[in-house]
């Protein structure tokens, strides 16, 4: 292991996903997904939610790290 | 790191030496539960400062590669991995896509690396609360109609998203002297001007070294024309000379043009 600082450069992943049934029900889609799942996501990533905003068409959460 | 949830889309970008690829197979398996089916993944990354500390697969961009063909299903048929280089080996930017079909987005992604931060503007981002760096910067005067979440990490750093609409943008900051960093990341129409946007963004840093891939799907985007605009900008409102740049196609996925910049006072 080489002598580090702190590694500012992310990797970003994007995924894209369609729906399997009538595009009216569950317009909310993956927000659907609760807290605690998408914590347990980013515990494997090795980080976690430090601050969340959302407006009606997305959420969008700082996270440590 | 930011994380953005769509309906139909979800966004994650972390820095340091955390595991991204771990949050495929889970993300897929969460979206099922909803009847949602995985039809593209988009992954990127520039070089990092310190690659030797990085975690497996994150140790050479071949094994990240090797990862992300085994997470995703065979039905995303359009594939394709590609290191896109700059002027320097060392700031080359790495894309692996895989679609299911390919997909018209009018949008356009921005993602700018910065280095090299201005050492005097880089003191803002120590020692005090979120609200604060985001004035004192002047981040909050790069889209004064947006909402900004930010958060300043102890004892140094910021992370900040900001929401606008169906439009996000993103700034992370590392200002420690010696491997100094910051990012800026949005999505823009094909009908605005990047330039000033990226402008007032690299503006906040002033660093001496700039990198900005952009990426955009559809036929609306003529990127010779943005690509000599962002040049041109950037060049006569902030001193950036262009050193190199490329264009590569991603079938199924679009098209990243990827600019080097550095300087003119170095």
């Amino acid at each position: 292991v080489d002598v580090s600082g702190f590694e500012g450069f992310e990797k970003r992943l994007e995924l894209r996903f369609f729906r399997n049934q009538d595009p009216l029900e569950n317009s909310m889609g993956l927000r659907l997904i609760d807290f605690e799942s998408l914590e347990k996501v980013l515990q494997t990533v090795q980080c976690t939610v430090v601050s969340a905003i959302a407006n009606k068409s997305f959420d969008a959460y700082v996270l440590s790290e | 790191s930011s994380l953005f949830v769509y309906p139909t889309k979800i966004i994650i970008k972390t820095c340091g030496t955390t595991k991204l690829l771990k949050s495929i197979q889970p993300l897929i398996l969460l979206a099922q539960n909803l009847n949602l089916t995985l039809s593209a993944c988009r992954y990127t990354r520039g070089s990092f400062i310190f690659p030797k500390s990085q975690p497996f697969p994150h140790t050479s961009f071949e094994e990240e590669v090797v990862v992300l063909e085994e997470a995703i299903p065979l039905s995303l048929r359009h594939r394709k991995a590609s290191v896109l280089p700059s002027h320097e080996p060392s700031r080359a930017w790495h894309v692996f896509t895989a679609s299911v079909d390919f997909d018209s987005n009018s949008c356009v992604v921005v993602e700018v690396c910065m280095t090299e931060l201005d050492r005097f503007l880089s003191r803002s981002f120590f020692g005090r609360n979120g609200k604060v760096m985001t004035r004192e910067s002047g981040i909050d005067l790069i889209n004064a109609n947006a909402i900004v979440c930010d958060f300043a990490f102890d004892p140094c750093g910021y992370s900040m998203n900001s929401i606008d609409g169906d439009r996000y943008s993103t700034i992370h900051v590392t200002p420690e002297e010696g491997f100094s960093y910051a990012s800026f990341e949005c999505v823009a129409s094909v009908y605005e001007d990047i330039g000033e946007v990226l402008k007032r963004a690299i503006d906040v840093f002033q660093p001496g070294t700039v990198s900005i891939a952009t990426t955009y799907g559809g036929e609306e985007y003529n990127d010779e024309v943005m690509t000599k605009r962002v040049e041109s900008v950037l060049g006569k409102k902030l001193g950036l000379k262009c050193r190199s740049s490329c264009v590569e196609v991603f079938p199924g996925s679009g098209t990243v043009v990827y600019q080097s910049f550095t300087s003119c006072r170095k």
